[in-house]
């Protein structure tokens, strides 16, 4: 089974 | 004061398709450099992020930064009242609770004014840096989009695969599979139609097909698609302007 992450994981907030 | 005027409504009609059915509530932020914009779909996976610089205008005024929010599907309506070769004029003052998009059909002395209320969001703005790919495409946009309408028929998964010499999409669901292979190839007439891969490491991705069915929509703003991919990181899916771009980043599915 293959999840899908969120993309705020992958970028910092400014 | 801002005055964003181009040449087209249509260039901006078709911006604002491009995303308009993954994210409603976007802030526009408009500075000296041109525009930009960014949001995140309602499931928070995909990522769209806009640059309209200032080439992409036939003229550009922003005296002050100045943020917009909006609602993109009262926009859209907005957007549909203008015919596509009339001129589009963005009008906002330093402190706006509303934005003016006045047409213009330059031919018939035609002017039409509308006025959309702006709205305070409350919105993230995530800072992209320069990620690292495993491979880099460049392939026509239309050929991208077809390959998605039609695998995403088959299963709401798609895998990208990417070796050396070959890119090979594939759908595998309870009613059957399909399977789609390109092959890298420059088209000297019509460079636009050309395949270019560039590969450091082969890739093997997953992504949500209704994600890429919402990407393509972006198709309409350029015959070129740029696919950056990587398995560390989210898929960049990237639509250039004259002066800018659509950008969308997609985190592939991973393995629980």
């Amino acid at each position: 089974m293959k999840a899908q992450p969120v993309i705020s994981k992958f970028f910092k907030n400014v | 004061m801002l005055e964003a005027k181009f040449q087209e409504a249509s260039l901006f009609k078709r911006i604002i398709d491009g995303f308009k059915d993954c994210v409603q509530l976007v802030n526009f932020q408009c500075k000296e450099d041109g525009i930009i914009a960014q949001a995140v779909d309602d499931s928070r996976v995909l990522l769209v992020s806009l640059e309209i610089g200032v080439e992409a205008f036939q003229d550009y005024r922003c005296d002050h930064p100045v943020t917009l929010g909006m609602d993109l599907s009262s926009l859209s309506k907005i957007l549909r009242c203008g015919n596509n070769t009339d001129t589009l004029t963005l009008i906002a003052d330093d402190t706006p609770d509303a934005i003016i998009l006045l047409f213009e059909d330059t031919k018939k002395d035609r002017i039409s004014e509308y006025s959309l209320k702006l709205m305070d969001i409350d919105a993230d703005f995530l800072k992209i840096e320069d990620l690292q790919y495993d491979t880099t495409l460049m392939m026509p946009s239309a050929e991208f989009s077809k390959t998605v309408r039609d695998l995403s028929q088959l299963s709401d998964s798609l895998n990208i695969l990417v070796t050396k010499e070959t890119i090979k999409f594939v759908a595998t669901g309870d009613v059957g599979s399909g399977s789609v292979i390109l092959k890298p190839f420059i088209n000297m007439e019509n460079p636009d139609e050309s395949i270019k891969l560039d590969m450091d490491q082969p890739v093997d991705l997953t992504f949500g097909s209704k994600y890429l069915q919402d990407i393509v929509k972006g198709s309409a703003l350029s015959n070129k698609i740029g696919i950056r991919l990587s398995s560390e990181a989210p898929a960049l899916f990237q639509f250039d302007l004259s002066s800018g771009f659509l950008q969308f980043f997609l985190a592939p599915k991973f393995d629980d």
